[in-house]
C-alpha cells in the first residue's frame, strides 16, 4: 500500500500511524510516499482535514531532488497546486491555475502521466 | 553602533523567525 | 556539549550571569583584521563565557535564499550554523558578537550549549585575555575550492591565508 514515507520526508512533520495523514508546522516542509513512479499514468486523492488561521498547503508531485525543507513547486523538480488561490507552483513561480482556494473538505485529485517504458 | 549596521536591529535573545507564506518564490500570480 | 571539567548546572549559571555581564566584558572598536572587531575591555579569564552569538533562528533553506539577497545588495553576510537545520542569522539583528573575526590562532572557541531546551552559540574565552585584546575565533569555515574563496587576514603567525 503507498503511504506517506517515515523516512523520506522532512523530519518535523507528524504522520499518523496508519501513514495516511501529514500535519506541518512552522514553514512548509514536503513528505513523499513510500512508492515511486518511473513511468504510466498514475493518479491519488487528498482531503484538506485541517487549516489553522494563515496556514496553507502545497500538494503535488516530485522528484527526488525536490528540496524536503521547503516548499513543494520550490525548484525544478517539484510541481505543487497550493491551498491560496489555487496557484500551481513550479521552480518556485506561481501560475494561475483554479483561480479559487481549496479548502478543508475539498479532495484534491493529482493525476501524473508519464510516458510508458518501451 | 547601529549607525554603522543600517536597519540593523540588536536584540538580546535569538528570535525564532516565524517563516511567510511566499517564504520560497520568486514570483506569485 | 560543555566545557571539560563543568557540570551541567555550573553553564546554565554561568550562562545566566554572562547574559547579565557580558556588555561590561567587550566593547566594538575598528579592527586590524576587517572592518569592526570585538575586544576586551577588561581581563578575561581561560573557559570564561564571554558572549552569545545572537540573532534570528532560520532553517538551512531559508538560509541559501537570505544568502543570496545579502549578496546581492552587497550586504556584509553575518551567519553562524547552529546544527544540521538551523543557522543564526545575525545579519539584520542581532548583537555585537557578529563582529568577533575570524583567526587561524583565536583567543576564544565556540560552543553550542542547551539551555532551556534551547540551543545556543556561546563564545569561550580559549585563553586568558587581557583587557584590550581583540577577541577573535575559528570560523571553521568549509574548505572550498570555488572562485569565492575569502582571504585571510588575521595575521597569526600560522595563518593559512583563507577563510574558506
Amino acid at each position: 500500500q503507498v503511504v506517506i514515507s517515515t523516512n523520506d520526508r522532512a523530519h518535523q512533520l507528524e504522520v499518523s500511524d496508519d501513514r495516511l495523514t501529514v500535519t506541518g508546522k512552522d514553514g512548509y516542509a514536503v513528505a513523499r510516499a513510500t512508492h515511486f513512479i518511473l513511468y504510466g499514468k498514475w493518479y491519488y486523492e487528498v482531503e484538506l482535514l485541517d487549516q489553522p488561521e494563515g496556514s496553507h498547503t502545497r500538494i503535488g508531485w516530485c522528484q527526488q531532488l525536490a528540496s524536503l525543507q521547503a516548499c513543494l513547486g520550490y525548484n525544478q523538480f517539484s510541481y505543487s497546486w497550493r491551498s491560496k488561490k489555487g496557484t500551481r507552483f513550479h521552480n518556485a513561480i506561481g501560475r494561475t491555475y483554479s483561480k479559487e482556494d481549496y479548502r478543508v473538505g475539498d479532495v484534491l485529485g493529482c493525476l501524473i502521466e508519464l510516458p510508458e517504458r518501451d | 553602533y547601529a549607525a554603522y549596521a543600517p536597519d540593523f536591529k540588536e536584540i538580546g535573545e535569538n528570535m525564532e523567525y516565524q517563516e511567510k507564506e511566499s517564504e520560497f518564490d520568486v514570483y506569485d500570480e | 556539549n560543555e566545557p571539560a571539567g563543568y557540570a551541567t548546572g555550573q553553564l546554565y549559571t554561568r550562562y545566566k550571569n554572562m547574559k547579565v555581564e557580558w556588555r561590561a566584558f567587550v566593547s566594538l572598536g575598528r579592527s586590524g583584521i576587517a572592518g569592526f572587531g570585538l575586544y576586551a575591555k577588561r581581563d578575561i579569564d581561560m573557559n570564561q563565557m564571554v558572549i552569545e552569538y545572537v540573532g534570528e533562528v532560520i532553517r538551512s533553506e531559508i538560509c541559501e535564499i537570505r544568502e543570496k539577497m545579502y549578496s546581492q545588495k552587497n550586504k556584509g553576510i553575518y551567519m553562524f550554523r547552529i546544527d544540521s537545520d538551523y543557522v543564526i542569522d545575525a545579519t539584520m539583528s542581532g548583537n555585537l558578537a557578529r563582529y568577533i573575526n575570524h583567526s587561524c590562532d583565536p583567543n576564544c572557541y565556540t560552543q553550542i550549549v542547551t539551555i532551556d531546551n534551547d540551543k545556543k552559540i556561546v563564545i569561550f574565552a580559549g585563553r586568558p585575555i587581557k583587557a584590550g585584546e581583540e577577541l577573535t575565533y575559528d570560523y571553521q569555515f568549509e574548505l572550498e575550492d570555488t572562485e569565492d574563496k575569502i582571504p585571510c587576514l588575521c595575521g597569526a603567525p600560522n595563518c593559512v591565508k583563507w577563510m574558506n
